[in-house]
């Protein structure tokens, strides 16, 4: 067990980042795109910082699903023609 | 039938609302809390404020901030003499998505141009339902601090871009923002290690540590300024925060106030627990509507998200640039015993920002603020035109829980005294 790699990354960086974060990664494009900084970062990042890759992740999801309790007697529910798909509801 | 907010006893002489927003194809909802002014609400201007995190909740600057009452030991209201809604109606928003009482059945945002498109809406429902607060020509300011340095200028920017809103933008404020971090991330070392009024907090080998790693740092945000991908965002983000911020907090120090150690909690301060316990309690949750069961002040999930969206780092300053271009007045204010969005980095951004009058601006001498209601010297200030910012003395990141008389003085001279303090 490497310390340095405690989760076992068994992937590319860049290539587990892209699945963390739901891209589609065009190696040879990026590699080209982004400048050795960034590169020597990402390098640096796996060793230095395993937990945060592991952790990459941009979507949300809904921290207490089950806690949700939707309520009806509002005072106002207010809708505006021009902003579709948004209601204001008021106590 | 929900329960009025007023049997909470925060407040209870004002009219007050609460409510959500739904965004309904998105299944999104955002939670709101407004208080009408304590003055004369027909005539006082409306405040917006907004908390940072990125995902921290609004009702964290209600509570433990400039709202109208804290929470004490016993989940009982403390009044506020300082609150802001003194002279102005100001609303708290939870956002974005799963923030505090705000919820979404299925997703969330992570960047902060789409959680603006959601704050125009929710504004534009709001003063449609209370065209009582804008239809008399009444001003309406955002504030907000810490990662609202993000937020606020894209929010601004995003309500500007629409001509037919009913309701007039006046005014910005940013309290100890994270704005322009290639200008910003400069001054984290020169803060803890003794340039920010303050001793030094880490030894000498430390403060070489973080000069040694600021090139690299600043080379990787340049990086990020000039793709906004996040493949040089998100880099550039751990990088730099590790280098920058976390010797500081190996310290176990305060990171939102340098003279003090970090107690209990996530936050560094305990009594930020009394309030998720009191919002949490049943009847509380009856009073307002809330519809989400738990509440947390801080989603450290939507934290995380923007981080590794790349949000943090991208050069959101450049919306400011837009901003006091078209004239809107910008009060960027800072504690000057904040770490982590200091003083220092904060006059050094609007002092390189580029816009219409920055050699003027820059040229302009710091001069003494004097707050209305202490009559003392509370700050310093440089001035120019529509633009102003000000060291606030003895503040910490959440100015008004540390000197809640000054920052009262510094929001009514500003709203009520044509945009110049």
């Amino acid at each position: 067990i490497s310390l340095q790699r405690p989760l076992g990354l068994d992937k590319d960086v860049l290539l587990q980042a892209a699945e963390k974060f739901g891209l589609d990664l065009d190696l040879d494009h990026l590699l080209k795109e982004l400048d050795s900084n960034v590169l020597d970062a990402w390098a640096q990042i796996e060793h230095l910082y395993p937990n945060q890759v592991m952790s990459l992740e941009t979507s949300t999801k809904p921290k207490f699903p089950e806690a949700i309790k939707t309520k009806k007697d509002w005072d106002f529910v207010v809708k505006n023609d021009a902003i579709e798909n948004y209601q204001l509801r008021v106590n | 039938k929900i329960k009025d907010p007023k049997i909470l006893g925060i407040d209870p002489n004002v009219t007050q609302y609460t409510g959500y927003l739904d965004v309904e194809d998105e299944d999104k909802h955002f939670f709101f809390w407004t208080f009408e002014s304590r003055n004369d609400p027909a005539k006082d201007p409306v405040i917006l404020w907004l908390n940072g995190g990125p995902g921290c909740s609004s009702l964290t600057g209600l509570f433990f901030e400039l709202g109208p009452s804290s929470i004490g030991p016993d989940l009982k209201p403390i009044g506020n003499p300082y609150s802001w809604n003194s002279n102005a109606t100001v609303i708290f928003l939870d956002q974005p998505v799963n923030v505090g009482f705000s919820y979404s059945g299925s997703s969330g945002v992570s960047n902060t141009v789409a959680a603006g498109k959601d704050v125009y809406n929710f504004l534009e429902l709001f003063f449609d339902q209370f065209p009582e607060y804008v239809n008399k020509g009444q001003d309406f300011h955002i504030a907000g601090e810490s990662y609202a340095g993000h937020y606020i200028p894209v929010f601004a920017s995003e309500i500007l871009s629409h001509k037919d809103r009913n309701f007039n933008l006046t005014s910005v404020l940013i309290g100890n923002g994270l704005t322009d971090p290639l200008t910003q991330y400069n001054y984290y070392e020169p803060m803890a290690c003794g340039e920010g009024g303050e001793p030094s907090v880490l030894p000498s080998e430390e403060c070489s540590a973080m000069e040694d790693s600021l090139e690299r740092c600043l080379g990787l945000i340049e990086s990020c300024y000039d793709s906004q991908s996040v493949w040089s965002c998100v880099p550039a983000t751990i990088y730099c925060n590790n280098a920058q911020l976390a010797p500081y907090q190996r310290t176990g120090r305060n990171v939102y106030d340098i003279r003090k150690d970090c107690e209990g909690g996530n936050l560094c301060y305990p009594t930020l627990q009394d309030i998720d316990d009191y919002l949490n309690q049943d009847y509380v949750k009856e009073a307002v509507g809330a519809e989400v069961d738990h509440y947390e002040s801080c989603n450290f999930d939507i934290n995380r998200n923007f981080l590794f969206a790349g949000d943090w780092m991208k050069p959101y300053h450049t919306a400011v640039t837009d901003l006091l271009n078209q004239d809107l007045p910008i009060l960027v204010y800072a504690g000057d015993k904040d770490f982590i969005c200091n003083w220092l980095g904060n006059k050094a951004w609007t002092d390189v920002l580029p816009w219409k009058y920055d050699e003027e601006f820059a040229s302009q001498k710091v001069r003494n603020w004097t707050a209305s209601i202490t009559d003392e010297v509370a700050g310093e200030v440089k001035s120019y035109k529509h633009f102003t910012y000000l060291r606030v003395f003895n503040g910490g990141h959440m100015v008004p829980f540390d000197v809640p008389e000054n920052a009262l003085s510094m929001v009514n001279e500003w709203i009520h005294g044509g945009f110049s303090l």
